[in-house]
């Protein structure tokens, strides 16, 4: 997965994501879903038919929120995740989504949740707010915060790109996604930044690749904007 | 590329009838199949079957709304509870 949040230099602040699984059905069970409450959209959200959790979504007027894989530990510590699972009645990870997105009064508060709130398994979370630098990366484990990366517009940080390695740490030579998103922005520049130029940048090749499903822009301010594009080919 | 299509999920239905508008745009079968294809390709075949009946036990430890839901989309599909289950564990079992 890629997600970018990125903040323009009218304080505007987008947020975009590509959800990459390599099942290439996903592609047709792709949905977007209005969460209604009394009636009227609550929150909503990009997932597939069948999983009632949510990797992508907007709480409208208050912030967005994507969920990017983190896969630090060895196959042999699944057990870990059972016990988390089971013992401790930790949440999975889209599940917390789905919480956030449903309780949370503002960017802050689901910054919070996200960040303290036991899971079974590690993720990155990724949120946008409404407001001029609100934008953040959460780092997590099962336990907690492991780092929180926020925009930092006024030295030069009005984008934050996740893809699924620690942002501290090179990515693996073989993966290029994080270095040719980074380029992209710097050359697009915070000027130019917009819903427009962000799917230009996700839809870059490898940043788009072979196993992505799906891109979804969003902008907590701006919630009718809302848009997900099921990927033909990647 | 295209857009994806559009549900209601209201949440003052009961969680068990909520999902119930997948049905007017997927047809069971084709989604009994597809998420099949998903769990073939993700779990080995003995493994599936030797995970059932654990899976199946442990359904009722999954927290309400989501175990409401997810047996109410097990049972719109007419599908195996444990299959449901299990997909919605995708990204915490991927290690296992």
């Amino acid at each position: 997965c890629t997600s970018i949040v990125a903040q323009d230099t009218k304080g505007h602040v987008y947020h975009g994501r590509n959800l990459d699984y390599p099942h290439p059905v996903l592609r047709n069970l792709t949905i977007n879903i209005n969460f209604l409450k009394n009636g009227k959209v609550a929150y909503q959200g990009t997932s597939f038919a069948g999983y009632v959790g949510l990797w992508t979504g907007q709480s409208p007027h208050k912030f967005t929120v994507s969920g990017d894989q983190r896969g630090t530990e060895h196959w042999w510590n699944w057990w870990k995740n059972v016990v988390s699972a089971f013992l401790f009645r930790r949440s999975p990870v889209s599940w917390l989504v789905r919480e956030t997105l449903e309780d949370a009064e503002d960017f802050t508060d689901a910054v919070m949740r996200l960040s303290k709130t036991p899971i079974i398994a590690g993720v990155y979370y990724i949120v946008g707010g409404v407001r001029a630098g609100e934008g953040v990366v959460i780092t997590r484990d099962r336990a907690g915060p492991v780092d929180i990366w926020p925009l930092e517009p006024l030295n030069g940080g009005w984008f934050r790109v996740e893809t699924n390695f620690d942002h501290w740490r090179p990515t693996p030579s073989r993966d290029h996604r994080r270095e040719v998103a980074n380029k992209a922005l710097n050359t697009t520049g915070q000027n130019n930044i917009n819903m427009h130029t962000l799917y230009k940048v996700l839809s870059l090749s490898p940043v788009c690749n072979g196993i992505t499903v799906y891109t979804t822009m969003m902008s907590a301010a701006s919630p009718d904007n809302y848009k997900t594009l099921v990927r033909a080919k990647g | 590329d295209v857009a994806p299509p559009t549900i209601n999920v209201s949440l003052d239905q009961d969680p068990e009838v909520r999902w119930k508008p997948l049905m007017d745009i997927y047809d069971p079968d084709y989604l009994r199949e597809a998420s099949a294809e998903v769990i073939d390709s993700t779990i080995p075949k003995w493994m599936h079957h030797a995970v059932i009946p654990i899976v199946t036990a442990l359904e009722k430890f999954v927290p309400q709304p989501y175990a409401g839901e997810i047996r109410g989309i097990a049972s719109l599909l007419k599908g195996n509870l444990a299959d449901a289950v299990m997909l919605n564990f995708a990204y915490e079992v991927s290690a296992f």
